[in-house]
This record gives C-alpha cells, structure tokens and sequence, in this order.
C-alpha cells in the first residue's frame, strides 16, 4: 500500500458517500444519471465477485463492502424511493448504456490476463469503470448546469483515478514485475474522460461562476 | 499482500 493508492482509495470512498449524502438528505437526485450509478454497481458486482474466496486484507474487504453498499443503495434511492425517484430526470438520461455493458464484455471476451471466469469478469469490470461516467458527462451537458455536490462527485472521482494513476508509477519502480497493461490503458481512458470537465470545472472555480 | 488472483487493488 502507498500513499497515492490510500489517498485514491479514501477519494473514491468520498465520491460515493457525498453522492449517497446528497441524494438521502436532500431526498434528490436532480442530474445525477441513475445510469452511470448501475454501471457502478456492475463494476463493484463484478470485480469483487472473489471478496469471498480470496482474503487480502481487512482494509481490502471493507472498501469492497462500503463500494457494493452504497452503489447499490443509490441505484435502489434513485429506482425505488418515491420522493427521490420524482426528482430523477428520465427525459434528460437517456444515455444507452447496455450497449457499454454489452461492448466491454465482447472486449473482455477477446482481450483479458488470463481465460478464467473470475478474471474476465474482473478484466469487464475495469472496461467498464472506465467509461461508467460517459452518461452523467451526457446528463451534465444536456442540463447544462451542475449543483455543487454532483461536482464535486465528478471532480472527486476524477481524483481519485489520477491518484491510482500516481500509484501504478510508484508500484513499477518500486515493485520489479509489477506490469499490468491492461489496468493502466483502462485507468488512462477512464482519466482523460475527467480531462475536459476538470477543464471546465477549474475555470468555473477560477471565475467564480457557475459552471456550465 | 497480494491475492492469488493478483489483484490486490480496489
């Protein structure tokens, strides 16, 4: 563990929580994609799919239960609770995002570490983490506006990605044969998503206006 | 630290 992957880690945590936070005490999910938040649930779903057969660590098996909570207690706020699901905006979300579920399996199927069940879920898991933020990006821009926390969701979670990012270089000289390919392409992607919305959310911050 | 699967990341 260093210090970039623990700072990812508790970012990402932070991301979801404050989503969670918003969405119970508000009772709203004004421009939050309920559609990006199912494929998060997919991708914890599939990627902790080994929380019961491989042990690594106390830490490891915590994160893995809060990520699963609170994903899918956002997806069950936004589908099944009736004063926040009057707030979601079905018009605007239109995103259709079981064609990315269906790609990154094709792509799993075809390009992955090792054949097993186990790792080509977890190999679909990373492909689709990468483009799960596609349909609030869409939201955002067809709003064209953007309350503070689902900013600072976004902003959060594009944090954490360029820390894991930081990670992987201290892990490849630190570590002698720490090389995962497939990891890092999908990390880059999923980062340079954030790029134009960090740009956009920067400039906002710096003129102290709204974003849109 | 590492799992047999490898994946020692969240």
């Amino acid at each position: 563990m260093n210090i970039f992957r623990l700072a990812g880690d508790m970012t990402h945590m932070f991301s979801v929580l404050v989503l969670l936070l918003k969405i119970h005490t508000i009772k709203s999910c004004a421009g939050v994609s309920v559609k990006t938040q199912e494929l998060y649930a997919i991708v914890f779903a599939t990627r902790y799919l080994d929380i019961f057969t491989s042990f690594v660590s106390i830490y490891n098996t915590f994160m893995k239960l809060v990520f699963l909570g609170s994903s899918f207690s956002i997806v069950w706020y936004m589908r099944y609770h009736k004063a926040v699901h009057r707030t979601y905006d079905r018009e605007q979300d239109t995103f259709r995002h079981w064609f990315l579920v269906l790609s990154c399996l094709l792509l799993a199927l075809l390009i992955h570490e090792k054949f097993t069940f186990l790792e080509v879920l977890w190999t679909f898991s990373l492909y689709l983490e990468a483009v799960a933020i596609l349909p609030q990006l869409v939201l955002l821009q067809r709003t064209r506006n953007i309350d503070n926390l689902t900013g600072q969701y976004i902003f959060l979670l594009g944090g954490y990605r360029g820390l894991y990012i930081l990670n992987w270089i201290y892990r490849y000289f630190t570590e002698p044969h720490f090389v995962h390919w497939i990891t890092w392409i999908t990390g880059l992607v999923q980062t340079l998503l954030y790029a134009d919305f960090f740009y956009y959310y920067f400039l906002s911050w710096k003129n102290n206006k709204k974003l849109n | 630290e590492d799992a047999e699967t490898g994946h020692d990341e969240l």
